[in-house]
């Protein structure tokens, strides 16, 4: 099993560092085995990331969004390399201002085909990538209801 | 493999018998502060077998049960139902549509089905092992966890590898 | 300083239920003293808050949103109790549904002549509700700059 | 008291001196992510002498320091200043006007000047001590940080009340 975590690490650097350059647009992202080895226990995976522009930075460093946005890439470059069947994420975009926000949409939808995604938000330019939307509320009971929005009445 | 509906009744916020179809893409769920949406998550963790009370918010299990409101009483009964289209075959199971069932009593007794049919816990577990979707899985990210990625340790980010593996 | 520390406590708590039913539109919140007293050091405060519809609920089960909105009442009855002369708020509006940014825009208006606030937002609702408005922006340098923007192109 | 201006040089992503002024009323910061907006609150943080290096996101106090970017080198100072009107005579100072400002050195050797007069750390801790913006206030609240307030012990909570009463 050794033989196939290193196939398996090497296979989810590169998506890492693929998709993180797709999501800023530029910069550098790198996975890195630490430890002695060759004994799986005694490994473990460093992240290093550099926004474009910047130098190579201390995970700590970085803004909420700029750490939001490298654990979006590192979640997707999981879901490339092992895909799962679906994925439920829960307000995962409420840290990116609106430009990442629409570059998290348009990553929703080139994973569409690969994966079912359930993606619970606030934000409109996440909302626009949806195929479906369903509205949740509370009804005069304090109890929860659901309703299906037609995606032709969400506000531009 | 492909979710086809949920059906929730009784959990937590969930009082009324509630169904959310699923489509192939991306499917959004919006609404108000407070609303319910956190609950869905919750709901899909849970009937996937979930034994962690803290990753269901609560302080015991009992809580996932429908506790009440201003409008109506508490129930006794909380159950989920997630209905999957196995037409792909990745589940093991010679069906190709797949429910699975969980229910919680306020007794403390709990049941799991796999299409009507009564099993244990470790059959729901095993059905999905090596779907990626298990209980411990990158599948499911709750409300404010996204940067648990970035921070978890060189250990535990190993070991994502070791089951993505 | 027993009297003053009571004397404070029952005003802080009053003021917090006043601006969580002006925030919630309804509901109960309540902040309780817990342990043996009199000896401050043995004492404790509990908050106990019920969104409106809702029965009391234990802090852990309420939503994302519901805990900041209740933070934020929370820390506004403090500034009304105890006024400091500024404050420096950072992204606290990032889990609040629109409507509840609005309510939070209203709350910021009805401290201006009591405070300074610095508000770090990504929510058209908040900015709108600002006197003056700066961006900060990263230069081709890598670094950062800041600049004053007219209200008036602020987009609705 | 109200804040007038802070000035920024060589601080964290502010490279070049960067000066903001406040108004009285409400004043919002906006920009992209990784922008610097944090910054400016650390900034605050620090020149009301904020000790502890986690409370300002790094590993040691020199990373406060600008770190150098693709496009400029390192540099080895960092310098805030903060400018308050004291009309009402509220800080404990015969001056209308207020300057503190605090300096940090690659070397580690760190300044703190009240209206260009260097002074200690404490004096400037003493300045603002009964305001309410002392370092542990409530005065400041980071990002990510709003729900802290709800999940703090009780014994905390108790504590504001007692730099409150
Ligand atoms: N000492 C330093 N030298 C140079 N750059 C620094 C230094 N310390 C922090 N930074 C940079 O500042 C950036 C973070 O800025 P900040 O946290 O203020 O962003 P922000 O505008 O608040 O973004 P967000 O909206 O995502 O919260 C990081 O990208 C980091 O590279
Ligand atoms: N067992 C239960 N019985 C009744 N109500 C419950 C139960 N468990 C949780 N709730 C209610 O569910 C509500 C929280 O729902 P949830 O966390 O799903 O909201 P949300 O839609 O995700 O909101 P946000 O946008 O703020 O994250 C709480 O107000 C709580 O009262
Ligand atoms: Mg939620
Ligand atoms: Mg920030």
């Amino acid at each position: 099993t050794q033989e196939l975590f290193h196939k398996s690490f090497q296979a989810v650097a590169r998506q890492f560092a693929e998709l993180y350059q797709e999501l800023f647009g530029g910069g550098v992202a790198q996975l890195r085995l630490v430890g002695e080895g060759p004994d799986l226990d005694s490994l473990g995976v460093e992240v290093m990331v550099q926004p474009p522009g910047k130098k190579l930075q201390h995970l700590d460093l970085l803004s909420g969004g700029e750490k939001a946005l490298a654990a979006i890439a590192l979640l997707f470059a999981f879901l490339r390399e092992r895909p799962a069947p679906f994925c439920v994420l829960d307000e995962i975009d409420s840290a990116l201002d609106d430009a990442n926000v629409e570059r998290f949409a348009r990553l929703l939808q080139s994973f569409k085909g690969r994966l079912q995604l359930i993606v619970i938000t606030h934000r409109q330019g996440t909302m626009s990538a949806a195929d479906a939307l369903y509205g949740v509320s509370m009804n005069g009971e304090g109890t929860s209801q659901l309703f299906s929005v037609r995606l032709a009445d969400v506000p531009a | 493999m492909q979710l086809r509906k949920l059906t929730m009744q009784g959990f937590k916020s969930f009082a009324d018998r509630t169904q959310i179809v699923f489509e192939p893409g991306i499917t959004a769920i919006v609404g108000p502060n407070g609303s319910g949406k956190s609950n869905i998550a919750d709901a899909v963790r849970w009937v996937l077998g979930e034994q962690s009370v803290r990753s269901l918010r609560g302080a015991h299990m009992e809580d996932v049960i429908f506790a009440g409101s201003q409008g109506k009483r508490a129930l006794g009964l909380a159950e989920v139902s997630l209905t999957i289209d196995n037409s792909d075959g990745q589940l093991p199971v010679p069906f190709t549509e797949v429910t699975v069932c969980r229910r919680l009593h306020r007794s403390g007794e709990s049941e799991y089905l796999i299409n009507q049919t009564p099993c244990r816990w470790k059959d729901v577990v095993d059905l999905f092992l090596d779907t990626g979707v298990g209980r411990d899985a990158y599948a499911i990210v709750s409300q404010g966890n996204v940067e648990a990625l970035l921070s978890a340790s060189p250990e535990e980010r190993r070991q994502w590898f070791e089951t993505a593996a």
